[in-house]
């Protein structure tokens, strides 16, 4: 069964850790990407 | 999951797993017992009755029950230990899974607990990329270098090399995004805050019991949300397993639910995480005196002269 | 089970004999680990190599068939897999093909997509870590420098990826990174193919990042974000990105898709740059010559 069960919105999370990194230059030039994070999060969740 | 080591190797029914636990006790027993016989045998001459009564007595190998409760005692020990080195979450977490884990492969009559602590928490740092040299790891936990590196190999034998753990936080973090996409604007944010914090909590205690090997890590997560918010977790998981909506069949519900051709049936899912909480519910803490006198007999068998 | 017949390579943690099977009569690497030389117990990169391979399961990743202690040494019996792409790139009297190109690509992303969507970064992606089957498949190997993604305060070293291999943000030292580390090699290790001679060759890592910019332009914050925040920044030689028309001229047999799949893989912003599964879905692949049969590739 290779359906997601979920749709990732960033705009429907306040995840106020997150987004604070989303903002630091040293993340953002190192190539951070807060969906890579949240896919992650949402994949362990619904494996 | 299913292609995991840790569902592959350490994944049990109840059965299986206490079938396992008197398998290693059974054996562990009968080495014992034989070791015993070996040592009266060996001092007929020495010894007198009475000093063969005393041993006859008091240096009787524990049951798996015993055992059980022995290792549960030192699996808290080793998360208060790692803790106390101020590893993250997810490093404690491992520490404990390798401890457990290895007492499902071996006996504390034959490798007794306080001997592996150190080493499954040392082995767990370097797993998890959070590597401490030898040198200033038994500087701050006051370890034997040789001890702590004489039982690694051991220990990753044990561990059927499997050192990938699959913890329930980062579900938690999951369930903590998709539960504000599925009851978007009808979940209040900083309560949420509030118990994720609760949650991680739970999860490191619920490590510390056989649920990790009865559930997959997003079940005990969600147990453990249940525990501590049962109306809003019952209310996610309809929306998001049930679709019993008021405004059903509405697109955008649809979509946020991401039901696609969800298989999961919510009566079944309920089920497995009420059962799972209720595990994670029972207390593992073992009466100290009673783990003293677990102690002194295991001390005994491996050491009946000194009786 | 095992014999260890012949001894094919050594190593700075590990020495790799090749051996059969006995109960199947199956050609077998086994990779013996040493365990004197490290005062800290087992190697981290053994535990690395141990810790992946028992998760991963895909064609093209290396199989690990079993593991074992002997002797105090940690046995890793892996696939026996006998070439490898450097070997073939070298190796002057192998002609191939831009569809075996294509084929060895594919397998090379496929394995890699399938380490990525495990969430684990493979971090040493070079030719002679992607090594060749009997029958011609890839398989990516080499686990020793692995990890997960990382949780998101957590800061990574950036001295990963052998040099002529490594993706900008880590010659900026970058502490963040993701799996685009992995595609820019990926990229790397494409033009290389089509060149048959590195790409990127830096003499060190000052050098590389020289020659990084020389051939592929020095970016700015306009195309990525606060690059100028990162320290080595400063002191850089500026050079313009090469024009589409110089690409051509510097790939000659390359088609407009195959220098746009190598432009997604080589774009200098990590946020920006392809993932497997753009690259892996990009036109280059749907475009005619159809990749090889591997199994046909001499």
């Amino acid at each position: 069964d290779v359906s997601k069960r979920y749709n990732l919105d960033e705009s429907l999370y306040s995840d106020p850790f997150i987004k604070d990194l989303q903002e630091r230059k040293d993340f953002i030039a190192s190539g951070f990407r807060v969906d890579y994070v949240y896919s992650r999060m949402l994949t362990e969740a619904f494996m | 999951f299913r292609h995991s080591s840790q569902y592959r190797f350490w994944s049990f029914t109840p059965e299986q797993l206490e079938q396992r636990r008197i398998e290693v006790n059974a054996q562990a027993v009968q080495s014992i017992e034989q070791d015993l016989r070996n040592f009266i045998d060996a001092r007929s001459t020495e010894l007198n009755e009475e000093e063969i009564k005393t041993i006859e007595n008091r240096a009787v190998p524990v049951n798996m029950e015993e055992e059980l409760k022995l290792v549960n005692l030192y699996a808290k020990k080793v998360q208060t230990i790692a803790q106390r080195l101020n590893l993250p979450t997810e490093i404690v977490a491992t520490s404990i899974t390798f401890f457990r884990r290895f007492y499902l492969e071996n006996s504390v009559m034959k490798i007794e607990p306080k001997a592996i602590v150190l080493t499954t928490i040392f082995l767990a740092c370097k797993s998890e990329n959070y590597f401490i040299g030898i040198d200033s790891f038994c500087e701050k936990t006051r370890g034997d270098k040789e001890q702590v590196l004489k039982y690694e190999f051991p220990l990753l034998e044990s561990l059927k090399f499997s050192l990938l753990s699959h913890h329930p936080y980062r579900p938690l973090h999951g369930f903590f995004l998709d539960i504000q996409a599925v009851l978007h604007g009808k979940v209040d944010l900083s309560y949420m805050g509030h118990i994720y914090d609760r949650c991680k909590k739970r999860i490191t205690d619920a490590l510390l019991t056989d649920a990790v090997y009865f559930y997959s890590p997003p079940q005990i997560t969600l147990a453990v949300l249940m525990l501590e918010d049962e109306a809003l977790t019952t209310r996610y998981l309809e929306l998001k397993f049930h679709g019993n909506d008021t405004n059903q069949g509405n697109a955008e519900d649809e979509a946020s639910r991401g039901n696609g051709n969800v298989t999961i049936q919510l009566d079944k899912l309920m089920k497995i995480v009420t059962n799972c909480s209720k595990l994670i519910e029972k207390p593992t803490t073992v009466p100290v005196e009673e783990a003293k006198s677990i102690a002194a007999r295991l001390y005994f068998c491996q050491n009946p002269d000194d009786l | 089970e095992y014999t260890k017949e012949r001894k094919v390579g050594e190593g700075t943690y590990a020495v790799v004999y090749l051996g059969t099977k006995q109960s199947s009569g199956r050609k077998i690497a086994v990779k013996e680990i040493k365990t004197s030389e490290f005062k800290d117990g087992l190697d981290m990169s053994a535990i690395r190599e141990v810790k992946y391979l028992q998760e991963i399961q895909h064609e093209n990743v290396i199989e690990l068939i079993d593991i074992f202690l002997a002797y105090d040494n940690l046995n890793l019996v892996l696939e026996f897999l006998p070439s490898d792409l450097e070997k073939v790139i070298k190796d002057r009297s192998i002609l191939f093909t831009p569809a075996d190109i294509k084929s060895w690509m594919l397998m090379t992303l496929r394995g890699v997509h399938h380490c990525h969507r495990n969430f684990i970064l493979h971090r040493d992606l070079k030719p002679n870590n992607l090594l060749l089957s009997p029958e011609g498949i890839i398989k990516v190997a080499d686990f020793g420098l692995a990890r997960t993604f990382p949780s998101a305060q957590e800061i990574l070293t950036s001295n990963v990826v052998t040099r002529w291999y490594r993706a900008p943000e880590l010659l900026f030292g970058a502490k963040h990174y993701t799996s685009a580390v992995d595609i820019w090699s990926a990229g790397v290790i494409f033009a290389e193919l089509m060149l048959r001679i590195p790409y990127l060759p830096g003499q060190n890592d000052v050098d590389q990042i020289e020659v990084t910019f020389r051939a592929l332009g020095t970016p700015t914050d306009a195309d990525w974000p606060d690059v100028s925040f990162f320290s080595a920044y400063n002191k850089l030689q500026i050079y313009p990105p090469p024009s589409r028309e110089e690409l051509r001229r510097r790939f000659i047999a390359a088609s407009e898709n195959a220098l746009s799949f190598l432009c997604g893989m080589l774009t200098m912003n990590p946020q920006k740059r392809w993932n497997a599964v753009e690259c892996l879905e990009s036109d280059y692949f749907k475009e005619a010559p159809a990749p090889s049969d591997p199994f046909s590739i001499k």
